[in-house]
């Protein structure tokens, strides 16, 4: 929140909206700001009515550069659009830069998702830290209901719960690292660096960073859908493919590589996996192990082939790391194994599980 | 040993960035002074955006300066 918690004294909030973009059509323009306050007023007992003339709570307007608060924008991208917390005057207003292309959709920039957290500021919220909350003040495109449980909770101890609306389906806070339950979804090498991807987020580890780092995989990736299965490395060809639902990606480096996404099928895999759990490349063999349900695979990464013989049985050819995983990775003659919370040390050499470790205590927990 | 101009836009940039979003203060205060006060400005915005805290300006933070984003301060007073 700003400072003293200042918020609206009334749940009857007015806004209007003093001019156009020429980017969208009136029409849209009015169903992104009326969209924008719903959002909040879903999570809250705030209403918000449209005046067409005279001095509403929240003033709209659009205008580039200098626009008459002294707080100039500053041409394209850069500033998007600012807002005054709830007060007198100024209070409330909220700015948009012309100079920036506002659409409906996914390109630059979205005038929902920016009105949305325009509005959050001109209800009193601050910005969050939080990178997969809407209040972040960065700007990230990302669809369907953008609060995230920060933000309802902010809002909340603001104004109180929506008495006549049921329960929303927020966000959820982006991962902890420590919490001790915490399972992983892929993890994998890139040049060194490590990759764990969790929920809408990864986790970068890099040798001279000595925190994880935190990132939204629409934030880097937006090509690349919010739950990654299973990821792996291909150093000697120098690419990490990831894996969501039927269909795979590839990375050079962090750039996605073009020609994908293609369907998992194309591996070799038959038409009943529907879904990787998880994939390692074994260095000393350039085998890669592809994990589905209780079974696994083997694909062959020279010739570009499935081996015969499979799938088998994770549990009778990994003895001690039960029967499903989440994750895998390899490093110098060992598999480490994800799943659930749990960390599995498997030495490929003696076929054992060497050690059992938490599944975060590769993020220093 | 003189920057690149590369390096001086960089430096710019996070001026222009740590004056709007972190309110260091605008005007010549002495060359070390004002370095220091930087220093702190950007380690400030270093922990916000849960970034490794060094106080200097490296890729990651560069990174973040240059995003879109919205023009409300992430510290300032409201009075």
């Amino acid at each position: 929140h700003f400072p003293r918690d200042l918020k609206w004294k009334t749940t009857d909030v007015t806004f209007r909206i003093l001019n156009y973009t020429p980017d969208l059509k009136k029409a849209d323009v009015d169903r992104a700001v009326r969209n924008a306050f719903n959002v909040w007023s879903r999570v809250t007992p705030l209403k918000f009515k449209k005046l067409y003339e005279g001095n509403a709570d929240i003033m709209i307007s659009f205008g580039a550069r200098e626009h008459g608060d002294f707080n100039p924008f500053d041409g394209p991208e850069g500033l998007l659009a600012h807002a005054y917390p709830p007060g007198n005057g100024i209070g409330g207003d909220t700015h948009f830069d012309e100079d920036e292309t506002w659409t409906k959709d996914f390109h630059a920039f979205n005038l929902f998702l920016v009105a949305a957290h325009e509005f959050g500021h001109a209800l009193g919220m601050a910005h969050s830290s939080d990178p997969g909350s809407l209040m972040y003040p960065v700007y990230t495109y990302g669809k369907g209901y953008p609060l995230a449980e920060d933000d309802i909770k902010g809002i909340q101890s603001l104004y109180g719960e929506n008495p006549n609306h049921g329960k929303v389906n927020p966000k959820p806070d982006a991962p902890s690292k420590c919490d001790p339950e915490l399972s992983f979804d892929a993890v994998t090498e890139l040049r060194g660096e490590t990759i764990i991807f969790k929920d809408r987020f990864y986790w970068r580890l890099h040798a001279q960073m000595p925190e994880p780092e935190q990132n939204l995989i629409k934030n880097t990736w937006p090509e690349i859908p919010n739950k990654v299965d299973a990821a792996y490395e291909n150093p000697e060809k120098d690419f990490v493919i990831i894996f969501s639902g039927i269909k795979m990606w590839a990375l050079n480096g962090y750039n996605l590589v073009d020609g994908y996404p293609k369907y998992i099928h194309k591996l070799g895999l038959p038409k009943t996996v529907r879904k990787i759990d998880a994939a390692v490349n074994i260095r000393d063999t350039g085998k890669t192990l592809l994990f589905v349900d209780e079974e696994y695979w083997s694909y062959d990464e020279q010739t570009g082939t499935m081996d015969s013989g499979y799938p088998r049985s994770i549990e009778e050819n990994f003895p001690g790391i039960g029967d499903e995983v989440d994750a895998a990775a390899y490093h110098y003659g060992y598999l480490y194994f994800y799943h659930d919370h749990l960390q599995f040390e498997y030495s490929f050499a003696s076929r054992k599980v060497m050690r059992i470790m938490r599944a975060n205590s590769i993020l220093g927990c | 040993k003189p920057i690149s101009s590369e390096e001086k836009d960089d430096v710019l940039l996070a001026e222009r960035y740590l004056r709007r979003y972190y309110g260091m203060p605008a005007g010549l205060q002495g060359e070390r002074k004002t370095s220091d006060v930087m220093s702190k400005k950007i380690r400030e915005m270093q922990e916000f955006f849960k970034l490794e805290v060094t106080g200097k300006l490296d890729d990651d933070t560069l990174e973040i300066m240059e995003m879109a984003r919205c023009g409300v301060p992430d510290v300032a007073e409201y009075n």
